[in-house]
Order: C-alpha cells, then structure tokens, then sequence
C-alpha cells in the first residue's frame, strides 16, 4: 500500500443503525448482524463445498477486530450465520491491524459505505417530494423522489437526474447553464430540501447530545400530503 | 484472497435498500 499505518488509508467503519443483512460475494459473506457488528466469512472450495476458512468479526465502531480460523483451520461449511469467535481468536484494534489485513478490512469498509449511502437517516416530506438524507456523512447522499414520479440523487461529486418521463442524466457543471426550466424548478426544490434536512439533522444532532445515548435517527418529518 | 473483483451489488441487496425506505414508497 506503501502507507504507514491503515489509518492513513481510511477511518474506521461505523455501521451505527445500519440494519442486519448477509451479503454473499464471490470469494467471501459480509454480515451486519443484529449487535451491529461486521463479519466477514472467507470461503475456500473443498470438495464442492464451500468452507468458512478465515473470519473477520469487526465491532460496530470499527475499532476491535477478531480474526479466527475455524475448526482449527480445517473451516466449516457455509451456513447462514457466521462460525462463533473461538477462545483462541485474535485480537486487534484498528491500528494494531496487521497489514495482510488491510485490503480485507477495506473490503468490509466499502461495503459499510455502500449500505450508509442507501440507509436513510433524515426522511423530510414536502408540498412536492420525499427528501432522504442517508447515514454517509459527512457530505451525506440525498434522495429527492418527487410524487410525479421525477427524481434527483445528490451525491459528493455528482447529481442524477431522473425526469417524470424516465429520461436520466448526470449533471455536469458545464450542463447547469442549458437546463430546461423546468428541471431547474426540480433542482432548486432539491437543493431546498436537502438545506432543510441538514438544518434538521443538525437540531436533532444537538438534541441527542443532551440525552441518554439513545439515537434518535433515523426520523421523519412531516408525511406525503 | 482475491477481492478485487468482487461486485456487491445483486438483487438480494436491491431488495435489502427498497426495504430500508420509510413507507415503502420509492
């Protein structure tokens, strides 16, 4: 990687409030179960039969990290839940991560990120739209799905456009100029709503601060007309 | 560990972000 520590690389994943799911890849299942933690089985084949043989068990914070080899290295088939951490597991911290783990624990990041950008946190209902604020702050995605069927995807570096037609496009700043009216009136009640989720977002922000370690996202404000 | 060509995206996972909305309304 020719980095000194994985920090340089990315920060630690946070999967706060992401719901539980099993995802199966090619070479490998990443979990988020129920306690918030993050899994990654790493399958060989042996057999014909697809053996759990490497388990990275990742706390919701990403700070803790567990390594285990099943079955004394030997795997177990793969079943819809992950093998339990074993008493000889290993044990490390973000920093102390060796590198041969890195690109794995990068691996479970984007994951992480791909579902923070698809997980809303502030829903915010207008006169005209449904506007999502996702979980991927900071420069959180924004989903603004207009009740006539338009709809803009905000992201840190783009801006979808999917008109009431179906026609879609990608904003660019050279295209902001040659806009219909009409998809500008979309853009602006866009770019309103999501002022107005991030205003919100923020009193909530401070509201949680001041109570008892209980989240209060993800919240919806107001409801379609 | 070969995971750079790994592709997350599937129906499974489609259907996982339709169900995080709220209201079931896309």
């Amino acid at each position: 990687f020719g980095s000194s520590t994985l920090r340089s690389i990315i920060s630690p994943l946070n999967a706060e409030r992401l719901k539980p799911i099993r995802q199966k890849t090619k070479n490998a299942v990443v979990s988020i179960l129920e306690s918030g933690e993050v899994c990654m089985e790493f399958l060989k084949e042996q057999n014909s039969q697809e053996r759990v043989k490497e388990v990275l068990r990742i706390s919701c914070d990403g700070n803790l990290i567990y390594v285990y080899h099943p079955n004394e290295g030997k795997g177990f088939p793969l079943v819809d839940r992950p093998p339990s951490p074993p008493e000889n597991r290993l044990s490390y911290t973000f920093d102390s991560l060796p590198e041969k783990y890195w690109k794995k624990y990068q691996y479970a990041a984007k994951f992480i990120k791909l579902v923070r950008s698809k997980t809303p946190k502030v829903t915010y209902y207008t006169r005209y739209a449904k506007c999502m604020l996702m979980e991927n702050s900071p420069t959180a995605d924004v989903e603004v799905c207009f009740y006539d069927g338009a709809k803009i995807h905000k992201t840190s570096d783009v801006i979808r456009v999917i008109e009431k037609s179906g026609r879609s496009y990608t904003l660019e700043g050279s295209r902001l100029s040659t806009l219909s009216d009409e998809v500008r009136s979309y853009l602006d009640h866009a770019n309103e709503s999501h002022c107005v989720c991030l205003s919100l977002e923020s009193a909530i922000n401070t509201e949680e601060k001041k109570g008892e370690n209980i989240s209060l996202f993800p919240i919806t404000f107001g409801r379609r007309p | 560990d070969d995971l750079d060509d790994e592709e997350f995206y599937d129906d499974h996972l489609e259907a996982y972000f339709k169900k995080l909305l709220p209201h079931g309304m896309q």
